[in-house]
């Protein structure tokens, strides 16, 4: 018998100025996401569908970046991606540009047991949804007051924000360190002037 | 983003990885989370769920990079996520979390904090954000 671990998290890049009650809610949901996990590995669950729970569970908690609590497009609406993939013999499902999907490491993982293929997208993925019979709500559900005011900031800095991100060492808010960055023309991914990325 | 990985009483691994991207991102962007080999992976040695910048994840394959480096390098698991963090990103930020076929756990990250949680048969369980 081998010996059965777990790792999760919700995100890296975090702002140093987070609140300490935030930080509070953040280690709540961790523990209890962790949980949920380390419950189904004491009953012999496989790792295949804990990884699924836990991630269920992840997204559909407004704290974090997915599921519900998802960051906004540049249009404040929400497009979700996930993948899942089984180190038994290497199986992989993964969704893009789901809009209307409650959890989409679930759908995910249909695509992987249920589709000829690895990797469905946008209308695709959200027509596969409906036929697989996954629940599906309005866009609405996945944002949050909190994600429509960050919007607020970071077309204001007119830049691409990554989630809490913050360079070592920066002491500013994320939407300020962009501002400061920004360029008069120079569009700014994650804070950063565009330029520093390879081309894609 | 969130992620899982784990490996089960069998020594069966797994990962899934699920997010909304970047905050103002274009419509139609596609991150690292969905890209299996970048954002997911998962084999016999380890399985691995990363986070952070999409595009340096995405050139760097970061996870399955640890899989290779533990595979063809014989390194152990977190020597594996301390080489790729350290070595493969390049100029980007991330994090990632990790388990091995034999029970360990391990998670890396270059940037501000990471939230993050893991735990073992033999008791051990963290939950934290900073270094």
């Amino acid at each position: 018998m081998a010996r059965w671990a777990i790792a999760i998290h919700g995100g890296a890049g975090v702002d140093p100025n987070l609140p300490e009650h935030r930080q509070e809610e953040a280690k709540r949901v961790l523990a209890r996401c962790l949980q949920v996990g380390v419950d189904a590995l004491r009953g012999g669950a496989p790792a295949l569908d804990v990884v699924e729970a836990v991630v269920r569970e992840l997204e559909t908690d407004p704290f974090f970046n997915s599921g519900r609590g998802s960051a906004l497009t540049r249009l404040g609406t929400v497009e979700m991606e996930a993948s899942i993939m089984d180190g038994r013999g290497r199986r992989c499902g993964a969704v893009s540009g789901v809009s209307t999907v409650k959890n989409p490491v679930s759908l995910a993982r249909l695509v992987m047991d249920k589709s000829p293929h690895s990797y469905l997208a946008f209308d695709g993925a959200e027509e596969f949804a409906r036929e697989q019979g996954l629940e599906v709500v309005d866009n609405s559900y996945f944002i949050t007051e909190d994600n429509v005011d960050t919007l607020k900031l970071a077309k204001e800095a007119n830049s691409i924000l990554f989630d809490y991100r913050i360079p070592l060492g920066g002491s500013e808010t994320c939407s300020a360190q962009a501002g400061s960055d920004n360029h008069s023309n120079g569009m700014v991914m994650n804070g950063l002037p565009i330029s520093i990325y390879a081309p894609e | 983003t969130v992620g899982c990985a784990v490996v089960d009483s069998n020594g069966f691994t797994a990962a899934a990885t699920s997010t909304g991207g970047l905050m103002n991102k274009m419509t139609g962007r596609i991150g690292d989370s969905p890209l299996i080999g970048s954002g997911t992976y998962a084999c016999d040695v380890c399985a691995v769920s990363c986070t952070g910048e999409g595009e340096a994840i995405i050139r760097s394959t970061l996870a399955r990079d640890v899989a290779a480096v533990m595979e063809y390098r014989g390194a152990g698991l977190q020597e594996a996520v301390d080489y790729c963090v350290k070595e493969r990103l390049d100029e980007g930020f991330a994090g990632l979390i990790a388990v091995s076929g034999t029970g360990e756990v391990a998670y890396g990250f270059n940037c501000t904090g990471m939230f993050r949680g893991c735990a073992t048969e033999d008791g051990f369980m963290e939950v934290g954000i900073w270094e």
